[in-house]
């Protein structure tokens, strides 16, 4: 029995909606729809099973394939010289701050030393709530006062790693949007002055389609090496978590489960896969 | 003003005087990846298009009107029907209590709101009722001293009850009073009653649900829930500065039946923008 392409379309139209449903957004529907309908039309289908069950399998198969295995923060730091220098990027509310405590409590929990850079210098109480984060965590926060240099102070706080052999620098930076030419310049002097390890990219599970735009600019700007997606808890099936690692092909790290500072999980593709297509 | 996919599909139909079903078709198609890519309910996309196709096929233009112009006509009049009524804003006294997902800017909002009320010259008090958030008071107060509003919390109380019961004591000489609350969403349920309790507590006049311009499929969802919760009476959008569409605050006007009231297009309290619908569709179109 060889598949046509008549004979998908209808499954294939099915997924489409769900995938849109749940937040994959259009150009990641239509990359991933295009190329299974390209790689099952002309294949042979085993008798007795459905056209439904095929392109569904093809589906969950296609969708791992985008989403990778995740990255693994703890093996990366162990194969690397100390401070590693891991730089928090993102647009504006997404859970930059929250997720740079998470991710101190987990290392903490792993057993390494953490300092903390409160690099937004711009934003209303950003000062405050990282101080509070990293005393309720247990890490040291190197800050300057409001309105100082960001780039002044995640270099401090990489100084600061080195001078007390601090295994991890965490440096979160104010929320901007990607299309201020002149705060995305102030990133890309951030990165310059501290040079990263590693630019983990921080966005929310229930964000749509413009999930994929700040991806691509944020990638472009500064270059990303991981995402964190977060907000997973707010009955989202985690499409963005798709779109996102389909437009920049970067790896996630970790899900945001909650505003806890133990929300955190690594991250692996069964759930979302098995969530969206189950 | 409109996207390029639109202006295309728009083409095929200019000149023409009689209904061509293959390029109402093809438009109706673009106008659906259009709004799927500004975040508008999947669903709704799929009603809007059903509707629109219907009246392209079957309304005749009117005298001396060309298909082009009939169709547009119709696309943009099923999107304003959706927009609701543009909400009122009264300028006097009231309270009014905000509410929405984690993040969504609330608290800068809140802000804004302030001044816009300061500006037209009512006596404005605010309350940080959020008891959760590191930073939460510091950063109310530090954007409400910009502006030399009040702004009463208790920071370390951890009980939001008291906090806006003793606030709008406080607050008794104000004639607008405007309640920050912590981010919350559908799922979380001791969160949801809290919001319930506010609501009984204020006796607010105005529920306003804040929500973010990129919000995508899961608008619908948790604009019910906090509708179910306590009837939310106006939307307003955040971030439209940058890039998102908004799309995601069509489904939260029809899920609240109220309309939008103001627009979030910055971070500073002069960001505050009345709600424009026609500068909303053909950016929604765009
Ligand atoms: N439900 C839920 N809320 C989260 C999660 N991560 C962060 N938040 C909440 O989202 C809100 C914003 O978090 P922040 O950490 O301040 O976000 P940010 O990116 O640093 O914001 P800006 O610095 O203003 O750009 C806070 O109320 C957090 O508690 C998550 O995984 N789930
Ligand atoms: N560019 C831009 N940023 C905004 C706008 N509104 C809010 N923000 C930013 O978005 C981020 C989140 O805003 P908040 O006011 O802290 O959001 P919130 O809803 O109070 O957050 P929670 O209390 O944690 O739920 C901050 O960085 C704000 O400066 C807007 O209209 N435009
Ligand atoms: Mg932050
Ligand atoms: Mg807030």
């Amino acid at each position: 029995l060889v598949l046509t392409e008549k004979d998908i379309a209808d499954s294939l139209e099915e997924l489409e909606l769900i995938l849109l449903e749940n937040d994959v957004a259009l150009s990641a529907v239509d990359a991933i729809v295009g190329t299974i309908r390209h790689d099952l039309t002309g294949t042979h289908r085993k008798i007795g099973s459905s056209i439904d069950a095929v392109v569904e399998k093809t589906l969950k198969h296609a969708l791992r394939d985008v989403l990778g295995e995740g990255f693994d923060l703890t093996g990366y730091i162990d194969s690397h010289d100390r401070p590693v220098r891991v730089l928090f990027t993102g647009v504006n509310g997404t859970g930059k701050t929250t997720t740079v405590a998470k991710v101190a409590a987990y290392l903490k929990e792993h057993g390494y030393s953490v300092v903390i850079g409160s690099g937004d210098t711009f934003r209303a109480g950003a000062n405050e709530q990282m101080k509070t984060h990293a005393d309720r965590v247990g890490v040291k926060v190197i800050r300057h006062q409001h309105g100082a240099d960001p780039s002044a102070v995640l270099f401090d706080a990489v100084e600061y790693a080195r001078a007390h052999k601090i295994d991890v620098v965490l440096a979160d930076t104010a929320g901007r949007f990607h299309n201020r030419a002149n705060l995305m310049n102030q990133l890309e002097k951030i990165r310059r002055v501290m040079k990263p390890d590693l630019v983990v990219y921080v966005d929310e599970a229930v964000a749509g389609n413009d999930a994929v735009i700040r991806a691509d600019e944020f990638n472009a700007a500064v270059g990303t090496d991981a995402v964190v997606l977060t907000k997973a808890d707010m009955d989202t099936k985690g499409g963005a978590a798709i779109s996102i690692v389909h437009t920049i092909g970067k790896p996630i790290m970790f899900l945001g489960v909650g505003q806890g500072y133990g929300d955190i999980i690594p991250f692996s593709p069964d759930r979302i896969v098995d969530d969206l297509v189950g | 003003r409109l996207g390029s996919g639109l202006k295309d599909a728009l083409k095929k139909l200019a000149g023409k005087t009689v209904i061509d079903k293959v390029a109402v078709d093809e438009l109706v198609r673009d106008l659906q990846r259009a709004l799927l890519q500004a975040d508008v309910n999947v669903k709704l996309v799929m009603a809007l298009s059903q509707s629109i196709k219907k009246r392209a096929l079957e309304e005749e233009p009117p005298k001396g009107m060309g298909v082009r112009e009939h169709v547009l006509r119709i696309v943009y009049e099923e999107l304003v029907s959706l927009m609701g009524q543009s909400a009122e804003v009264h300028l006097g006294p009231q309270t009014i209590l905000m509410a929405g997902l984690q993040g969504s800017g609330k608290t800068t909002t809140t802000a804004k709101l302030a001044r816009y009320f300061q500006r037209k010259g009512l006596r404005t008090g605010v309350i940080c009722a959020d008891i959760f958030r590191p930073g939460a008071y510091d950063q109310l107060l530090h954007l409400c001293r910009q502006i030399n509003i009040p702004c009463y919390g208790e920071p370390g109380v951890t009980d939001a009850d008291q906090i806006v019961k003793n606030g709008l004591a406080e607050l008794a000489g104000n004639e607008v009073i405007i309640i920050d609350t912590q981010g919350r969403h559908a799922l979380e349920d001791n969160l949801i009653d809290e919001i319930v309790r506010l609501n009984v507590i204020s006796k607010a006049t105005h529920r306003w649900l804040v929500i973010d311009a990129a919000l995508g499929q899961q608008a619908r969802d948790q604009a019910r829930r906090f509708h179910e919760a306590i009837s939310i009476d106006g939307v307003l959008i955040t971030k439209m500065d940058g890039t998102a569409k908004g799309g995601g605050a069509l489904s939260a006007v029809s899920e609240t039946k109220s309309g939008i009231v103001f627009i979030g297009s910055g971070e500073t309290i002069e960001d505050l923008e009345r709600f424009d619908p026609n500068g909303f569709i053909s950016r929604l179109l765009g």
